[in-house]
């Protein structure tokens, strides 16, 4: 059952996707599994929705869109477990969930997770051929219809950021796309990278100010210093090209221009000097702090409505 | 299956933006074939370089000649790849 799963340790996508469907099974009245389309290499793109009623507004997570940061891909198995067993044991989750669904991808990039475990721990982009190009893949976090083709993405497809032909070309992404204009009542959108311990916001492809901008750091700053509670994990937090660099084709600036307001991307720890390589006894202790910062979010949104 | 022995990942700190320009010049030279973990960006920030074993003398050589410190994060990628599995296998919970 999921309560023996190991979540301090790393799996592979098979053992991912049974606990996915042990999870279901276990908790029928309150998850579900929605496949929101196929990969490139036409593995289903799993989608665990969390609701305790019909027309909900929703909030979305996602992890391993960059499929090498296996951390997020745990942690996401590990928000996954701690969202059932704190349904009705936490008063504020419960609140939320009364009010909102939660939509969790935790293997966002499925071609590229089973790469790394197959073939190459360092893989990150999608596992797409590129026409004319001796180099595989594409930077799913490159893709999207926001500022695509700017600065901040390659337009090589050897390239890490390769950004691809044209916006959405990915599969990985389109399905996203179709599914958050589908649904068209997402109220926070949160998309989990590692690592580089960061909380960040729109915009990356431009210097022009989000128009939320002061909320998003106000509530950025809540949130990270939520995180910081547990275990000291320092975090830095701002807009995307204020904190690190340019990037067009980003995932939030997407999202938030679709209108949702709470749009953040996480860069998760590494505290010590792993990287992504980042040892399987801290894969609880992330979680553990990173869920303190979703609850942030989460209960912002819900005490925000818009 | 890709193995990465003798691989190295370098933590870099630059001092100025002149070195910051300096690693992005290198992280062009596609024949080095370093995969940067963490885009050289601003010198606030640290630098992280996954360098293959063959390029390791050229690339301590560029950081020497610049001026540039850095120091070893992670002596052998494959070493840490191997902790890795054998943590997944000792804890590898079949499919039911």
């Amino acid at each position: 059952s999921t309560d023996d799963f190991v979540y301090s340790a790393y799996h592979n996508l098979n053992e991912i996707d049974s606990f996915i469907d042990m999870l279901v099974a276990e908790n029928g009245n309150l998850v579900s599994k929605i496949v929101i389309g196929r990969s490139y290499e036409k593995r289903s793109l799993n989608v665990l929705k969390f609701s305790t009623g019909a027309n909900r507004p929703g909030i979305w997570i996602d992890t391993g869109i960059h499929s090498r940061e296996w951390v997020t891909q745990a942690s996401g198995t590990w928000f996954a477990k701690k969202i059932v067993k704190d349904y009705k044991r936490d008063p504020v989750l419960t609140d939320i969930l009364n009010n909102y669904d939660i939509f969790l991808e935790i293997v966002t990039n499925p071609d590229g997770f089973a790469y790394t475990h197959n073939r190459d721990r360092m893989w990150r982009k999608t596992r797409k051929l590129n026409p004319g190009s001796r180099c595989v893949g594409v930077d799913p976090n490159r893709n999207w219809d926001a500022g695509f083709g700017g600065a901040g993405s390659s337009g090589n497809p050897c390239s890490q950021t390769y950004r691809g032909p044209r916006a959405n070309s990915e599969r990985e992404v389109k399905a996203i796309v179709d599914f958050v204009k589908s649904h068209g009542k997402l109220k926070a959108f949160v998309s989990i990278h590692s690592y580089s311990q960061m909380l960040l916001y729109p915009y990356g492809y431009t210097h022009t100010p989000a128009k939320d901008n002061d909320e998003l750091n106000k509530l950025a700053e809540k949130t990270v210093s939520a995180l910081q509670s547990l275990y000291n994990t320092q975090y830095r937090f701002g807009s995307i090209i204020t904190t690190i660099y340019q990037a067009s084709g980003g995932t939030i600036d997407w999202t938030y221009n679709q209108g949702i307001k709470y749009s953040y991307t996480f860069e998760l720890r590494d505290t010590g000097r792993y990287g992504f390589l980042l040892p399987a006894n801290q894969i609880v202790p992330t979680a553990e702090e990173t869920w303190l910062a979703l609850m942030t979010i989460m209960k912002h949104t819900r005490k925000n409505p818009y | 299956k890709k193995t990465f022995e003798g691989n190295q990942v370098l933590r870099i700190t630059a001092k100025d933006e002149a070195q910051i320009s300096l690693l992005k010049e290198l992280s062009e030279q596609e024949h080095l074939e370093l995969d940067f973990w963490r885009e050289p960006i601003h010198e606030s920030l640290p630098v992280d370089v996954h360098v293959p074993f063959h390029s390791l003398q050229d690339v301590r050589a560029f950081l020497g000649n610049n001026q540039i410190q850095y120091d070893v994060m992670i002596m052998d990628v494959q070493d840490l790849l191997d902790d890795e599995e054998r943590e997944m296998v000792k804890n590898c919970s079949s499919p039911k």
